[in-house]
């Protein structure tokens, strides 16, 4: 601080290199947080698998998000009832919130096992909160349905405006596949389609706003 | 803007990079290894006032010029950042979600008298 300085990046005592250095880290952690609209560094309690985290990273095209435009998100799913026979699961996203609410686009990528016995009907629910009721079912929302018909990757589409996570900032999506209308062999043979552990694990990809007041939209008019 | 050499009293850019290791930080932030956090120090006479550096007009030319030669009624210049530049940053929030943002304003790559 200078002393009795109207400018204090004028005058002042200069600073010993070690305690210059100091006060440089210091405000180097104030910065970034401040940057991040973080109060403290985040404790990363779950950190992805590495291959998982290694294999998204390569779908965050560079320069996908415009500069200013906002943020990109990939959440990776925590998998329920993941010893279902077929692609019928219960995804769960821990979601900061309420970013979900800001985004203005979503994918939702899935890697199908080569079991995959032809085409698949694959229908995507948003579950709501658990109802009061006790023994009562979450309500669910159809959000997509798309048609699986090859194994691997899939970057499956889904409406942001449907992805409202709830105030905890936890997402449910449920996953219901099954043979195509009319289509009743593959119905009749229950096996394991979804690859969900290790870096096959689901994820979903999020484009969102920023979220300080007065850009995105606003900066438009 | 000229970086600080040791001998410059005047304002000047003074760079320092700073890697998340020394902060502890590689464990959330995943890219970049470190960047610049630089800031402006050093004296702002009179005649500098308003000299944003090499981007200083004909016209801020000659205005330097009257004041360093009139008695100018004293009001303080401060040697501030005059250009900066965002830095891309790619993090694990604390639910472990991969997060790509741009943050403005990150990095001071020009200083100049206001």
């Amino acid at each position: 601080r200078g002393t009795g300085s109207v400018c204090p990046s004028c005058e002042g005592p200069t600073l010993a290199p070690h305690a210059e250095r100091a006060l440089v880290l210091e405000l180097a952690k104030r910065q970034i947080l401040e940057g991040l609209h973080l109060t403290s560094r985040p404790r990363i309690t779950r950190p992805p698998p590495q291959a998982a985290l290694t294999r998204a990273l390569r779908r965050l095209q560079p320069g996908s998000v415009a500069p200013g435009h906002g943020e990109e998100v990939i959440s990776f799913a925590t998998v329920t009832d993941a010893s279902s026979p077929t692609c019928s699961s219960a995804l769960t996203f821990h979601l900061a919130t309420p970013r979900s609410h800001h985004a203005y686009h979503a994918r939702l990528w899935l890697h199908m096992l080569p079991s995959l016995p032809g085409t698949l009907s694959l229908r995507i629910f948003r579950q709501g909160p658990r109802r009061r009721r006790p023994g009562s079912r979450r309500s669910r929302t159809l959000l997509a349905e798309h048609r699986m018909t090859t194994p691997g990757w899939h970057a499956l589409t889904l409406p942001s405006s449907g992805l409202r996570a709830e105030e905890s900032g936890v997402l449910r999506l449920q996953l219901n596949c099954g043979p195509l209308e009319g289509n009743g062999t593959v119905a009749g043979q229950p096996r394991r389609l979804l690859d969900t552990a290790g870096h096959q694990r689901p994820f979903l990809e999020l484009k969102i706003w920023a979220n300080e007041a007065g850009t995105g939209r606003a900066r438009r008019r | 803007t000229p970086t600080c050499e040791p001998e410059t009293p005047l304002c000047c850019r003074r760079d320092h990079y700073v890697d998340f290791q020394e902060l502890g930080w590689r464990d959330w932030i995943l890219q970049p290894e470190g960047y610049q956090l630089n800031y402006c120090s050093g004296q702002c006479p009179p005649h500098l006032a308003g000299s944003p550096g090499i981007a200083a007009s004909f016209h801020s030319a000659v205005f330097s010029l009257l004041k360093a030669n009139n008695p100018w009624p004293a009001s303080s210049s401060c040697c501030v950042p005059t250009a900066r530049r965002p830095l891309s940053l790619l993090y694990l929030d604390h639910n472990g979600n991969v997060v790509k943002t741009d943050v403005p304003d990150m990095v001071v790559e020009a200083c100049g008298c206001s």
